[in-house]
């Protein structure tokens, strides 16, 4: 059967907060040796993402909060879909990772391209 | 036949050099919309690579110059080299992007698990 967001994701999401400092942000991503931190606020929903590229972006534009880098508009997917839409969605967008959101946009998991040339290339052999 | 490096990866390199300092290797990355850089030498051999991660660290770790935060033992791929064994390089070292270079050490092209997702997507539609 076709592979699906659910069967891909990592569950267990490392997140941000709107009033985490970028230092903050950018130790996060380091000692996790990740890439992608959605945003979440008090209530756990879904309020934004913020990547090593808005970091660098800080940089580039000497920006020094996070309210200031991060994006607020996130594409998401839903752990029904399938990987195909999901792949499609990423490249028309230009980004390398979605939150997986349910109903209540609570995050349930996080989907990279990573963890996708991973797995198709791993399920192939 | 299976696919390759070479069917995959981009021609078009965008590459830093060593004594570029930190502000311009964050304006390259931001301007093209990209997250690898392969450092070249004078000669346009690959020195290293940087990646919007490596900025994240040097806002985390307050690192001030290319050098500090360039990796220089370089992740490569050879562009007759099969897309599933470059996977499993890239997963084993947890990068998502390897430059490919030639026998002389001159970088010919880049592949990153964003190349690699869209492309096993689309040939499967
Ligand atoms: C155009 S992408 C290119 C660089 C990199 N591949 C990335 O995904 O961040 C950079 C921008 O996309 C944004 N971005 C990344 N993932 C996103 C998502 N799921 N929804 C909305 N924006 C996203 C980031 O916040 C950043 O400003
Ligand atoms: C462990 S990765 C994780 C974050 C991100 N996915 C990335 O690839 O940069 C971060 C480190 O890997 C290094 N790196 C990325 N691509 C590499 C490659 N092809 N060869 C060697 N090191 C690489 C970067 O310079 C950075 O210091």
């Amino acid at each position: 059967r076709e592979l699906r967001a659910g069967d891909i994701m990592s569950r267990n999401v490392i997140t941000a907060k709107p009033s985490d400092d970028i230092k903050e942000v950018a130790l996060k991503l380091v000692e996790k040796g990740i890439d992608h931190l959605p945003v979440v606020d008090e209530e756990g929903k879904l309020a934004g993402i913020v990547t090593s590229w808005d970091l660098a972006r800080a940089i580039a534009q000497d920006k020094r909060r996070l309210e200031e880098i991060m994006t607020r508009r996130v594409i998401v997917a839903f752990e029904n879909e399938s990987i195909d839409v999901v792949v499609r969605r990423m490249a028309q967008h230009n980004i390398s990772g979605v939150p997986v959101v349910d109903r209540m946009n609570n995050v349930i998991g996080i989907l990279t391209t990573d963890d996708i040339s991973r797995k198709i290339v791993g399920g192939r052999t």
